[in-house]
């Protein structure tokens, strides 16, 4: 569902914020 | 009329869909930004198309106005935590090629009309939420870049 995907992108958004 | 800083991203956003749309007429990023934001946002985006795609599938991605309608759905659960940093920024770019990707899969004609609308729903968004974040971290320029370059 959208919320899945919304909560999805932001542990994707606050990796690559930690990777770089 | 639509503000400068409306104008300068909407560029960035419609620079980002054309070359993951792989637009033949396209040529090198019209500046270190958009050139950075390409590379940075595609890379995150093939990273991640195949883990987000069971979820994708649920979602019936087949026009621009259902498109939209999911997109700010995301965009509204992906940030209910309050947080924004620059990996979540790019995450927004990121959804709306993968967005603009399904639609073609789809077999929606990506007319010029409808890529306009697209980019112009995805900076709508980023103007009215994160303008000012964007702006208290240094901007584009001094926040975006320096994170993202040449890495």
């Amino acid at each position: 569902t959208s919320s899945q995907v919304g909560r999805r992108l932001a542990l994707i958004g606050d990796d690559i914020n930690m990777r770089y | 009329m639509e503000s400068s800083e409306f104008r300068y991203v909407y560029y960035l956003v419609q620079d980002y869909l054309k070359y993951i749309l792989q637009e033949p007429e396209l040529g090198p990023a019209p500046s270190r930004v958009a050139h950075v934001l390409r590379n940075s946002a595609s890379f995150l985006q093939k990273e991640n198309e195949e883990i987000l795609k069971p979820c994708l599938d649920t979602l019936d991605i087949t026009s621009v106005d259902a498109a939209r309608r999911i997109f700010i759905q995301v965009m509204d659960k992906e940030f209910d935590d309050g947080n924004t940093n620059w990996g979540r920024i790019l995450t927004i770019f990121m959804f709306g090629g993968i967005l603009s990707k399904r639609l073609q899969e789809h077999k929606v004609q990506l007319t010029g009309d409808n890529k306009e609308q697209i980019s112009y729903f995805i900076t709508e968004y980023i103007i009215n939420t994160k303008a000012e974040w964007i702006d208290a971290n240094g901007g584009w320029e001094n926040g975006f870049l320096p994170m993202f370059e040449e890495k």
